[in-house]
């Protein structure tokens, strides 16, 4: 028996938004410990992975690992009736072949309950290393959305490079290029406004605008946004979840041949 | 000229 309980269900409702544009079927995995889902784009060049602790819950129970086989379009339609202030129960037995949904609102006295069928998913899993990244930035994740959506009208590449200078972003096309330079600055009292950059050797990736622009889905989930660098290696784009989790993307850079 | 490798380049499969 699986049962778990989110007062925010809100929260859950901003994780299939932050995913639901690169993949379609996904497995949620649960365990005891967490909620969690890792799947790649269909041309598999990147992965999402999110999780979500037990903590985040009122109430979590799950006797034994199972996987919820979603289709994530038919999910968001049913999140579209969730109101903002509901709370979210989740319940499946251990055979997995449907899931309960139901969105309760005290205030209002409403109860929506919603029964999903199950999918079989056959999903290739990667095994990601917790690697130690040469570049290492923290930035408002609101400003890095801005930047990669204004960008896209320069080309469809954008180049990150992470230099003493600070961090750059560039895209050229055939109206010309675009450059906008974000240099560290803790002078703000709010944490959440800081740019940190910690870098122990320059890198320089160059990236798919389209992707950078799914991954900013994410944005309502956390005001701080984690990007991490090394070269010749994926970007790790990691949207933390208050102390409860994450949405981490991983995306291969564009190599020059 | 661009090319993008698959992430099972860099990652190994489970």
């Amino acid at each position: 028996m699986f049962e778990a309980r989110l007062a925010n269900g809100n929260i859950f409702k901003m994780i299939v938004e932050s995913i639901r544009e690169l993949v379609v079927d996904v497995n949620i995995d649960c365990s005891t410990e967490e909620l969690s889902i890792q799947c790649m784009d269909s041309a598999h060049v990147a992965l999402v992975s999110m999780s979500l602790s037990q903590s985040a819950f009122d109430h979590f129970r799950c006797d034994r690992s199972l996987s919820l086989g979603l289709n994530l379009p038919n999910v968001s339609k049913i999140f579209k009736m969730m109101g903002r202030d509901d709370t979210m129960v989740l319940k499946a037995e251990d055979s997995a072949d449907k899931l309960m949904l139901m969105f309760e609102n005290d205030k209002s006295g409403t109860i929506a309950d919603f029964e999903l069928k199950l999918m079989a998913i056959e999903a290739e899993q990667l095994g990601v290393p917790d690697t130690a990244y040469k570049c290492s930035i923290s930035m408002p994740s609101s400003e890095f959305q801005r930047i990669v959506r204004d960008l896209q009208v320069m080309g469809d590449t954008c180049k990150i490079s992470c230099t003493k200078e600070g961090l750059k972003f560039s895209a050229t096309g055939q109206i010309g290029t675009g450059n906008i330079l974000m240099r560290q600055n803790v002078a703000s009292e709010k944490e959440e406004d800081h740019v940190t950059i910690d870098m122990e050797e320059p890198v320089e990736l160059n990236f798919a605008l389209r992707y950078l622009n799914f991954f900013t889905k994410a944005t309502p989930l956390s005001p701080t946004v984690i990007l991490k660098m090394s070269p010749g290696l994926p970007i790790v784009i990691e949207y933390p979840i208050e102390q409860l989790g994450h949405v981490k993307y991983y995306l291969a850079p564009k190599m020059e041949e | 000229i661009f090319f993008q490798c698959t992430l099972r380049s860099y990652f190994q499969r489970k």
